[in-house]
């Protein structure tokens, strides 16, 4: 689990994970987002055409985009995501990206978050204000 | 994705002033 100490994480560190220097946390977001997508088993046409736009706007070398392609074919299982998490900050993300990527109609993609969230050890507290700004 | 990164912050601040 991370060392949650609130009120010690500056903004900046949530903006530069994602800048364009920093490609490393915008694939991991990218790569959170499809497994959430997968949640429920598979992929349909219309997550799949959000996750295109989504990489279409990022810069990224052909390579990053040939995984991210790759990653839509055989997505991250959960524990895979939540291992390549680097810190609580990342976690916090990862979650959010993985909120706003997935159908929380099903209960199957209900479930994941759930145990996305356990797993990356966010306070349900911090779940329910990651919700509450994501309107869902 | 600038736009969860915004809102993960937003998330963060709220929770922590709590």
């Amino acid at each position: 689990g991370f060392d949650f100490t609130p009120a010690t994480l500056p903004e900046q560190s949530f903006t530069d994970a994602i800048d364009d220097n920093h490609s490393d946390g915008q694939l991991l977001l990218m790569r959170a987002m499809i497994a959430a997508a997968y949640a429920d088993g598979h992929i349909d046409e219309t997550e799949r055409q959000k996750i295109f736009a989504q990489v279409e706007t990022m810069q990224l070398s052909v390579q990053e985009k040939a995984m991210l392609f790759d990653e839509l074919r055989k997505p991250m299982q959960l524990s895979e995501l939540v291992a390549a998490v680097p810190n609580a900050q990342m976690g916090i993300e990862v979650y959010a990206a993985s909120a706003s990527a997935i159908d929380l109609n099903q209960t199957v993609s209900k479930h994941y978050l759930d145990t996305l969230a356990n797993q990356l050890c966010i306070p349900s507290e911090l779940v329910m204000s990651i919700h509450r700004e994501l309107n869902t | 994705l600038a736009a969860v990164g915004g809102l993960a912050w937003k998330a963060y601040k709220q929770y922590s002033e709590q």
